[in-house]
């Protein structure tokens, strides 16, 4: 059953008829401020790098308690074969002191469309923000992207990626595009890449009109572009655990009241 | 006294049978015991709720009540506040018109959630005052 009182005389040990357990979603749906219970259209996204992620802060945040939260945490962590689940860094970790929230944003781009000459190579991202409880702040927010080491033409190169807010977008000519950050990587270089899009994601939590995602590019040394797949981005082709997402720290700037039922 | 109850409280301890009681225990008799103010442990399982789908972690948790009576004498082994010895008082004095005190949480701890939302995204949560870690008279 539901309730267990372990000292009581009485023992509520027992199943809730249907009823019952319905006024109890209701009331822990309540408690956990949720209109209603989600439904997650999930696939493969269980499996995907923002939940990893989302595990390890967890587990960061209930060291302390580890031990009642292994069972679930190996559960998860079994379901992978191949190496390399996002880690937080330390500073994700000094976000995380701070916050009250933290909540990871999966790709929402399934398709490449067809940019113009000039721009085949970039790529773009979109993340859903909508759905962030009200009296939430954007106290950090980062965009992350898997790079693998790379082992064939370009193997001594040096890489200019750069990320770009989308200020507007056009029917009849490129987007308008704002340059966040420019990074050299190295091509044999391995890990997970965080650029910070705190000001950004502010904009978008503020006017969500001006969400129109971001997009990333990558110049070779001598200036050429090239496909951040060469370059050994992580994009939809990739493995589940190093898909690109985005992560955005919140405090509470409201004090929240429950409206009676 | 103080004095005589650190006293009573060393013989205490050092009384064999004394130490399956537990922390805390005091020497009411068994009726009192039974309905005093004190934690009840009670454990929300959101595996149970069938939320396992999106609910990642945890589990479940444990969520704790506060439940008995608030009468004199308020028991030693309980965090009762000023207030709530002259509302005894003054139930006392009137016990038609003035209620005892409440037996309510003293201490409560904060939880972690970890779900998904309706587009997949996933919220990790703090929410504070989840779980009853004591209880007292109010």
């Amino acid at each position: 059953g539901n309730l267990v009182d372990f000292n009581n005389d009485l023992q509520l040990h027992r199943r809730l008829r249907t009823h019952e357990k319905r006024e109890m979603q209701k009331e822990i749906l309540s408690i956990l401020g949720l209109p209603h219970r989600p439904r997650p259209h999930l696939l493969n996204g269980k499996y995907n790098s923002a939940p990893l992620f989302m595990l390890n802060l967890y587990n960061t945040i209930n060291s302390e308690e580890r031990n009642e939260v292994d069972g679930i945490l190996d559960q998860y962590k079994s379901m992978f074969t191949t190496p390399g689940p996002p880690l937080a860094t330390s500073q994700d970790n000094a976000y995380l002191n701070d916050a009250d929230m933290v909540m990871s944003f999966v790709n929402l781009v399934e398709y490449d469309r067809e940019l113009s000459p000039h721009r085949r190579h970039h790529k773009e991202f979109k993340f859903n923000l909508s759905q962030i409880p009200e009296g939430e702040a954007v106290t950090a927010a980062e965009f992350r992207i898997y790079k693998e080491c790379v082992s064939s033409t370009f193997r001594n190169e040096t890489f200019l990626l750069s990320v770009f807010q989308v200020v507007g977008e056009h029917p009849d000519r490129d987007a308008d595009l704002f340059l966040l950050e420019s990074r050299h990587l190295w091509a044999v270089e391995e890990g997970w890449l965080d650029f910070d899009i705190t000001a950004t994601s502010n904009l978008w939590v503020m006017s969500p009109h001006h969400n129109l995602g971001l997009q990333i590019s990558v110049e070779t040394s001598s200036g050429q572009n090239i496909s951040p797949r060469e370059a050994g981005l992580v994009g939809r082709d990739g493995a589940l655990e190093r898909q690109p997402f985005m992560v955005a720290f919140f405090k509470v700037s409201e004090v929240h009241v429950r409206t009676a039922r | 006294s103080t004095g005589k109850r650190r006293q009573q409280s060393r013989n205490r301890s050092n009384h064999p049978q004394e130490a399956h009681k537990g922390p805390g225990h005091t020497d009411y008799n068994s009726s009192d015991q039974k309905t005093a103010c004190r934690k009840h442990e009670l454990y929300v399982s959101f595996r149970e709720l069938g939320w396992q789908d999106w609910i990642i972690a945890p589990e479940g948790y444990a969520a704790n009540y506060c439940d008995g009576e608030c009468s004199f004498p308020l028991n030693a082994h309980m965090n009762a506040t000023n207030h709530a010895i002259v509302q005894t008082l003054v139930h006392l004095m009137n016990p038609e018109n003035v209620p005892k005190p409440c037996c309510a949480p003293t201490k409560l701890h904060a939880i972690s959630v970890l779900y998904f939302d309706d587009n997949s995204n996933v919220i990790l949560k703090k929410y504070k005052n989840m779980v009853v870690r004591a209880c007292g008279c109010h």
